[in-house]
C-alpha cells in the first residue's frame, strides 16, 4: 500500500502548497510514482503544477460529492511521474454541502481506496500527498482520515507557533476516533531566514514542545520558490541549481529515507 | 456611526492579523477610539494584543451564539484607545454549529449594532476593525455583512494573487444580497520586498485587474513586525523607530485620510 501523507497546518501561508508541489516533484525525480491531491478551494496546487485554472473535467469536488470516481479526476502535470487530482473553486461550498453526509469525514479515504485497488500494479502511486486548506474543517479532516501520516510545514515565527498545540490535539482526536493508524510524520521548518534570532527561538520552542519531531531539513526562504508557480513548474524544473531545489531534494531524501531506492 | 472595516483575504499568511493589530494601534495613536474584533479561531489577534490565550470570560464565540451581548466580551489591550473582542479556540466549531441558524450571516452585525447603540457617546468606538480567518466561510461572511468596507491585505506573489478575483466576487455577492452599503476600501500590499521583480510584476498585475484600488502605502517586510506579537504589543510600542511602525502609521493616515484630525 502506498504512503499517504496529509500536508496540514491551519495557520495560513506557511508553505503547505509549496511543500506538496516540490516534495512531490523531488520524490518523482528520485523515481517514485507520486499522486498529489489539492483539497484547497483556492486551488493553488492545481495552478502551481498545471498553470491552468480554466481546466475542464471532474475535480476533487466531484469526487467528494460522489459524482465521479477518483480515477476520472486524475491528470498529468508538468512533472513526469507526478499526477494530480485538481481542486476547483466550487470546493469552497463543500464544507457546508457535505456537513450532513453520512460518514462525511471518510469520503476521501473511500474514494482513494477505490482508486488504489483499481489501478494496475505498474501505475499505482507509491506516494500520495494531500495539500490542505488553512483550516481544521471537513476538507482537512478528510485528509487526516485518508492519511497514514501528517507532515506539518511551519514558518518559524511566533504567530505561526500558536496553532501547533491545537493541530496536534486534532490529529490525536482523529487517531482515537476515526483513524487509529494516523501518526505525526514530522514538522518541517519552511520560509527559514537563518539570520534572525526569532527563527532560532521559534525552532527551539518547537523542539521543546514536540521533541524529535522537527525534521533535519530546513527549507530556506528563496524567491525562486515564489516565482516557480507562475510558470506552472516545480522548483526542480524552474531553477534546478537554486537553494529551493536543493532543500526540497534533501527533504524528499529525508522523508523517503527508510524506504531506500525504488 | 463608526467606520466598520473587514480585513479579509482567504489566502493564508498575507498580513491580515498584523494589519488589524497595527492599523488599530496607529489609529488609536492618532486619537481615534478603536475596537478590534478577532473572528479567527486561531485567535492570533487576541494573542498579539493581549499576549494571553488562557483568558477567562466571554469571547466572540459566546456573542455569535447569542449567549452574551458584545459588551460583555469587550476588553482592554496593551494599547490605550484600542479595545478588543477576543476569539477563542472553540470558534473553530462555529461554522458548523451556526450553519443552520436563522439569519446566520448577520449575527455579528446585530450584536455590533446592539453594542454601538448602547455605548455612551464618549466611549463609542469611532473605528471597528474585523480580523478574518483565511477562508470565505460563515465567519468571514458575518464580517462582510457587518462592515461598511473591506480592506484586503495582499502579499505581492503569484500564488497570493490567485484568489483575488474570487474574493471580489464574494464581496460583490454580499453587496447585492445582504449588505448594499458594502464597498471595497482598498488593497494594501504587505510583506513587500522591493528588491525582487516578482513584487513589481505582482503589483502591476493588481493595478491592471482593479485599477486605483491599490493603496499608496506599502507595508515592507520587517522582522520587528514578526517579533512584536510575542511581546503582546503593537509595533508602535515594541519598535517605535522601525520601518514597520513607520509603514503602519502611514497606512493609518491614508485610511483615515479624508476624516481629518479628531
Ligand atoms: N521557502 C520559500 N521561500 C520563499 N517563498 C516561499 C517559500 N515557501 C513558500 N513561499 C511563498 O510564500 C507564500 C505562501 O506559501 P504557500 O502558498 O505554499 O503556503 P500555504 O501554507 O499553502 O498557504 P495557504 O495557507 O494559503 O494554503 C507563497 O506566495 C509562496 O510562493
Ligand atoms: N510586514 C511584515 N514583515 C515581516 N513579517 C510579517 C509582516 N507582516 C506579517 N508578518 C509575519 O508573517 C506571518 C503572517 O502574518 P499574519 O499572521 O498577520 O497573516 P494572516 O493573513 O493574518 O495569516 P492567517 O491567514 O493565518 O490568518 C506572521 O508570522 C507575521 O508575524
Ligand atoms: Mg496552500
Ligand atoms: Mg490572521
Amino acid at each position: 500500500a502506498p504512503r499517504v501523507i496529509a500536508i496540514l497546518n491551519q495557520k495560513g501561508g506557511v508553505g503547505k502548497t509549496t511543500t506538496t508541489a516540490n516534495l512531490g516533484a523531488a520524490a518523482a525525480r528520485l523515481g517514485r510514482r507520486v499522486l498529489a491531491c489539492d483539497l484547497d478551494p483556492q486551488a493553488n496546487l492545481t495552478t502551481h503544477l498545471t498553470g491552468d485554472l480554466r481546466r475542464e473535467g471532474p475535480s476533487v469536488y466531484d469526487v467528494l460529492r460522489g459524482d465521479h470516481p477518483l480515477a476520472d479526476a486524475v491528470r498529468e502535470t508538468s512533472v513526469p511521474g507526478l499526477s494530480l487530482v485538481p481542486s476547483h473553486l466550487d470546493l469552497a461550498g463543500a464544507e457546508m454541502e457535505l456537513a450532513a453526509a453520512v460518514g462525511r469525514e471518510q469520503l476521501l479515504r473511500d474514494a482513494l481506496a477505490g482508486f488504489l485497488s483499481g489501478a494496475e500494479d505498474g501505475r499505482r502511486p507509491e506516494l500520495v500527498l494531500l495539500d490542505c486548506p488553512p483550516s481544521l474543517g471537513l476538507l482537512s479532516l478528510n485528509a487526516l482520515v485518508a492519511a497514514g501520516e501528517v507532515l506539518v510545514p511551519l514558518e518559524p515565527t511566533f504567530l505561526a507557533l500558536q496553532g501547533l498545540a491545537k493541530l496536534l490535539e486534532v490529529v490525536d482526536l482523529v487517531r482515537r476516533r476515526l483513524n487509529p493508524g494516523l501518526r505525526l510524520g514530522g514538522i518541517v521548518a519552511c520560509l527559514v531566514d537563518a539570520r534572525t534570532t526569532l527563527t532560532a527561538e521559534a525552532l527551539a520552542e518547537v523542539e521543546r514542545h514536540v521533541p524529535g519531531k522537527l525534521l533535519r531539513t530546513r527549507i530556506r526562504r528563496n524567491v525562486r520558490l515564489a516565482e516557480a508557480p507562475s510558470h506552472g513548474r516545480s522548483i526542480l524544473d524552474y531553477a534546478p541549481s537554486s537553494r529551493g531545489a536543493e532543500d526540497y531534494l534533501a527533504l524528499a531524501r529525508e522523508v523517503l529515507g527508510g524506504e531506500g531506492a525504488p
